[in-house]
């Protein structure tokens, strides 16, 4: 990567679209743009945030030929846009001529081309890394976009994951401070310690624990939420939806997210084939809409909760699921029926419904007798509230 | 020594408009010499991942053809860099 010397000393910064696209709706560009800011404040923790009127930082436009600013656009094909580094005001010029299209193979990827302006506009110049998103040739649309490490790398480089003292000024060309640095202790989170409920949690091969809600997820520290957290599950785990029912990783360090008569497979945050797929098919004789999953580490085998039951799964068994099952959670002493998530962690399965969540040992087979006792608040001791 | 031929003109074109050339001069007519126009082709070639070889051959011509984002690749070395507006 490469920088170019200059950087925002603010981490809030706000955009205003002033000219759209000919060929598109606003709503879909309006999308698309906060999409392509999404890619940089995933790896940082800076924040976009769209403005319709008044001054911003970052001021896009779309134009043809002469637009004022002495580098004429040329029309389909050759340049596609420019932007302008810090240290020149941000701004995000797009050649309207060009055939923008959104999530598909005809045209010019709006998102893909904006994603690097806006490297630009943070203070990155091209990269000679061809897989990098800041080399300066169009590479076609991919629908499964992730960002580089040498992208990751350059961001990181310029603002780190940890807030930036503000000094006022917006913009500087003063040296970049080339350290990354380590996140700070998240601060409390409005959305989660408001209401705690979760849809899954999981650990990721890494060993990063992450909690899904809604369209959002949290990655989770010894002390609370890590900062830069809630994020879009989409613009992590591309081709995830939300309000997913469950997750687990495996032992060969795939994890799999169910939601409703579906499945999905990533290895780490990359999709790992053709996905979705039917439960049924990958997983016969798991019912679908299920609540939670989890895998014994003690067996390898896999847990699959809904309602008031449980399925076994053992993928080295034919079939992988025995007739002796399913079998009533309320075998499990404690645990209750109609769970939200389950985790297996540090060698205990933790069971979270609602506000609530209660620690299994897998030992006695019973909810953990401890002080303060089990059922405990999740918001106080999974989120730091 | 004059470059004369379209494609080589075009190539000069690109080479200055991303920074690898000093920025062509209109009084001039665009007259470099051979030496520093193969310097700048090299200059693409290696920033590009291609073979060097200084010579506006159909691998680099290709490459050059190709969408791109108009912001230079080389800040400094032809121009003082991107001025807004």
């Amino acid at each position: 990567y490469a920088l170019q010397g200059s950087r925002w000393r603010v981490k809030k910064l706000t955009y205003k679209i002033s000219k759209y696209p000919r060929i598109l709706e606003k709503s879909a560009v309006d999308k698309d743009v906060s999409r392509a800011f999404s890619v940089w404040s995933e790896y940082t923790d800076l924040t976009f945030t769209q403005k319709r009127s008044g001054q911003v930082h970052i001021e896009i436009r779309f134009e043809r030929g002469e637009h004022g600013d002495g580098d004429p656009f040329d029309g389909p094909g050759g340049t596609l846009a420019h932007a302008y580094f810090p240290v020149y005001g941000g701004d995000a010029h797009f050649d309207d001529s060009e055939h923008w299209s959104i999530n598909s193979y005809r045209g010019t990827n709006l998102f893909q081309v904006a994603a690097h302006e806006f490297g630009h506009s943070l203070g990155l110049s091209h990269s000679d890394v061809k897989s990098a998103l800041m080399a300066p040739f169009y590479r076609g649309y991919e629908p499964n976009f992730i960002l580089d490490s040498d992208d990751i790398q350059g961001i990181q480089a310029l603002y780190g994951q940890q807030t930036l003292s503000s000094s006022g000024s917006e913009s500087t060309d003063t040296k970049v401070n080339s350290k990354t640095t380590v996140p700070p202790p998240g601060e409390e989170d409005t959305q989660l310690c408001s209401d705690s409920k979760i849809d899954t949690m999981f650990d990721s091969a890494e060993g990063h624990s992450y909690a899904f809600k809604g369209d959002h997820y949290w990655k989770l520290t010894t002390d609370g939420i890590a900062s830069g957290y809630p994020r879009l599950i989409s613009n992590s785990w591309h081709g995830l939806p939300g309000n997913i029912d469950a997750a687990f990783t495996y032992k060969n360090g795939k994890t799999y997210f169910f939601k409703g008569s579906k499945y999905w497979r990533y290895i780490g945050k990359k999709i790992d084939g053709d996905y979705p797929k039917d439960i049924s098919e990958g997983f016969t004789g798991i019912p679908d809409n299920i609540d939670a999953a989890t895998v014994w580490t003690g067996n390898g085998k896999i847990y699959f909760y809904k309602g008031t039951k449980f399925w076994r799964f053992d993928p080295a068994q034919r079939p992988p699921v025995k007739s002796t099952y399913p079998k009533l959670i309320s075998n499990w002493e404690g645990i209750p029926n109609n769970i939200d998530a389950a985790l297996t962690y540090h060698g205990y399965t933790y069971f979270f419904k609602g506000d609530m969540y209660y620690r299994f040992n897998d030992r006695t087979f019973s909810v953990d007798v401890a002080d303060p006792a089990f059922p405990r608040s999740t918001a106080y001791w999974w989120f730091g509230c | 020594i004059p470059v004369t031929a379209l494609s080589e003109n075009n190539a000069m074109s690109y080479l200055s408009q991303f920074g690898y050339l000093p920025p062509t001069n209109p009084t001039s007519g665009g007259f470099i010499t051979q030496e520093t126009m193969t310097k700048a082709i090299s200059e693409f070639q290696s920033f590009a991942g291609l073979n060097v070889t200084g010579d506006l051959d159909n691998e680099t011509s290709t490459l050059m053809s190709l969408p791109r984002c108009g912001v230079k690749d080389k800040v400094g070395a032809s121009s003082d860099g991107r001025s807004k507006r």
